[in-house]
């Protein structure tokens, strides 16, 4: 070990282990995380090495080779979906593998499908014998879904949805998985039955052959092509032109279109977007807050190694941590993953209190979790990414070659503030929340417990 | 703000307030334009868009407060050796007073921090610094990420640097392959 670096290590004021096994959540949990990541990069067709050499196609085959080869693992390993080991195999394989919008696909199901919609397609969806997507943006409409321009229509003498995307602006847009691999998606589309619109729903459609991987009739797919980043991943489009899909393939736990055509829902049109919602709060700890940990890594690292200028005459070159404008940089970056740690535990622990609620079709929770995760997901991502760049810029030159591992987290966690929700829209939706809630607070209404502060406010103000 | 000296800075109840304190007061003052526009005469989308730059920020506000209130309570309840609650909470004490140091406009808006406050801010804030610099590098070995996973050279756990980056870069198949651009271009050149 380098020398500068072991120093470092021999004054610490705690005990590392501890700390970790705090930071799992218990030394049980530590032990788990450290047997599925060395399981999986003992494992050869797991190694990243020579990544950074690598061109998109190489790297999307590379993504499909090492998830094809992980569900093989995960069956051999024995860790099961429900599992304790399976929070830990995304970070231990360092996110570059395919199929992820496949786990979307079947927690769309999970949570809109009904026991029927569920026993039919999680079976398929786990062993791979379908590989699913989630369709929800569209080339010219992003996070609002009120103005998706996709339609299904109801054919009650077929008892089918006829689903068409009726313009080029309508065409589905950057879906992870869509353009190359998947063969089903769920698609969100406006629902028309006998002419009236009842807003955005979730329909599973089959877009290619199980046969032979080729485009089902009336769809067209394929990749968007080059990205700043994400050359693993195949993003998509999608055209829908006519494509029939019986009554049964709208997830309907919520909402059902019945035989006859008429219409019933549970709770308020938003429980269609609880996907989203659930994305964004597992997003946090998953794609935003492990690569500003790995940038802190890295770049405080380097800090203690890397020796510039003097800081006193006569004397050798100073490591650069030891600059109050270093320290400046980058530890309060360091101590935003220990606050959005903390934050994201948080947002767990409301979420599964809300879902255990919904589940039982009590959807009073709703709206502060759909306020909440929005706020977070924008709050937490933007922060993020500011941080990972101030730790790449806090490494110099060496940050930005590649090989520092910077450039690929930071363009990872650029996206992470436009995907699943634009900043901009999620934030105000979160303000659309906070002068609600202000509102009833002055006349003296009830208020969710995170904005309990906004009750101080005198009635009638 | 009842702070007095910089040392009140590192009070988690006095910058929890005062987060709590510029939060509501983005939300109401926010709402209150968005009502006098409505009641103006201006159409309520209009009046929303008229706002949505200051809404926006009330809501970054409404999370960041939210995130010091957790942390603070969090590092107040930890069960764990001491150590280990020491430098939460100092790491609690920086995330806090760096929001402040770095958003100074808007706790100083409305007087509720002032000018000489917002100094023993800062004082604290870079005092806090050089307390934490000593325990960096735990702080990071503790996130426990393998050379694999990190794949850096610059990151990785022996501090191997500049070999690192010097074996790596030698692997690049810019450096393995000959470029077509030298038979085509460097070697006409070359030879003129």
């Amino acid at each position: 070990v380098n020398p500068d670096l072991a120093s470092e290590r021999q004054t610490a004021s705690f005990s590392v282990e501890k700390l970790t096994a705090w930071l799992d959540g218990g030394a049980e949990h530590t032990q788990t995380r450290r047997a599925v990541v060395e399981a999986i990069q003992r494992d050869p067709v797991f190694s990243r090495e020579n990544q950074y050499f690598q061109s998109q196609n190489e790297r999307y085959e590379a993504a499909v080779r090492k998830a094809v080869h992980l569900h093989k693992k995960t069956q051999e390993m024995g860790w099961t979906e429900n599992g304790p080991e399976m929070k830990y195999i995304y970070r231990a394989v360092s996110g570059d593998i395919a199929f992820l919008l496949h786990r979307i696909f079947m927690r769309s199901i999970s949570m809109l499908g009904s026991n029927q919609q569920i026993a039919k397609w999680i079976p398929l969806a786990t062993q791979f014998q379908i590989i699913g997507s989630y369709a929800q943006t569209e080339l010219g409409h992003g996070t609002y879904l009120q103005g998706l321009e996709t339609t299904a229509v109801f054919d009650i003498t077929t008892q089918e949805f006829i689903l068409n995307t009726p313009n080029l602006s309508a065409m589905k847009w950057w879906p992870g998985d869509m353009g190359r691999s998947a063969t089903h998606t769920v698609v969100f589309a406006q629902l028309y039955i006998h002419g009236k619109c009842y807003g955005v729903h979730p329909f599973i459609v089959q877009i290619r052959s199980l046969q032979d991987h080729s485009l089902c009739p009336g769809v067209t797919a394929g990749d968007i092509g080059p990205k700043m980043n994400f050359e693993h991943i195949d993003n998509g489009y999608l055209l829908l032109q006519n494509v029939r899909v019986p009554r049964e393939n709208m997830l309907n736990k919520f909402c059902e279109v019945q035989p006859d055509g008429n219409y019933k829902r549970q709770g308020s049109q938003q429980i269609n977007y609880f996907t989203m919602t659930t994305t964004r709060i597992s997003l946090l700890a998953s794609e935003v807050l492990t690569p500003l940990m790995k940038a802190c890594t890295i770049a405080i690292r380097y800090s203690v190694v890397r020796r510039q200028s003097k800081l006193a005459p006569g004397e050798q070159e100073a490591k650069i941590l030891d600059y109050q404008t270093q320290q400046e940089k980058l530890l309060p970056q360091l101590a935003a993953v220990y606050a959005f740690h903390v934050i994201n535990n948080y947002l767990q622990e409301l979420f599964n209190r809300g879902y255990r609620e919904i589940q039982r079709h009590n959807f009073d929770t709703l709206p502060e979790l759909h306020a909440l995760s929005s706020g977070f997901k924008a709050f937490v991502s933007q922060y993020c990414t500011s941080a990972v760049e101030i730790c790449l810029q806090a490494c110099g030159g060496h940050g930005y070659s590649m090989l520092s591992g910077l450039p690929s987290l930071y363009t990872n966690i650029l996206a992470s503030c436009i995907y699943e929700g634009e900043n901009t829209i999620l934030l105000l939706q979160t303000a659309r929340f906070l002068v609600k809630c202000l509102k009833a607070a002055s006349t003296g209404q009830p208020v969710p417990p995170s904005v309990t502060y906004l009750a101080a406010v005198k009635p009638g103000k | 703000c009842p702070a007095k000296n910089k040392s009140d800075f590192l009070c988690s109840d006095i910058y929890t307030e005062a987060y709590q304190h510029m939060a509501a007061r983005l939300t109401i003052s926010t709402a209150a334009k968005l009502q006098d526009l409505i009641q103006s005469g201006v159409k309520k989308h209009d009046a929303w868009n008229q706002c949505t730059v200051q809404l926006a920020q009330a809501a970054k506000a409404h999370c960041h407060y939210i995130t010091v209130k957790n942390f603070a309570e969090t590092v107040e309840k930890l069960k764990t050796e001491a150590g280990i609650q020491k430098i939460m909470k100092h790491l609690c004490d920086l995330f806090a007073l760096h929001g402040i140091f770095t958003n100074a406009g808007v706790f100083l808006h409305d007087g509720y921090i002032s000018g000489a406050q917002m100094d023993m801010v800062a004082s604290s804030y870079l005092d806090l610094l050089a307390v934490i610099r000593k325990d960096a590098v735990p702080l990071v070995d503790a996130f426990d990420f393998t050379d694999q996973s990190l794949n850096s050279a610059l990151g990785s756990y022996d501090g191997q640097v500049y070999q690192r980056l010097y074996e790596w870069a030698q692997k690049s198949p810019t450096n393995t392959q000959m470029s077509p651009a030298y038979k085509k271009y460097l070697k006409p050149l070359l030879h003129k």
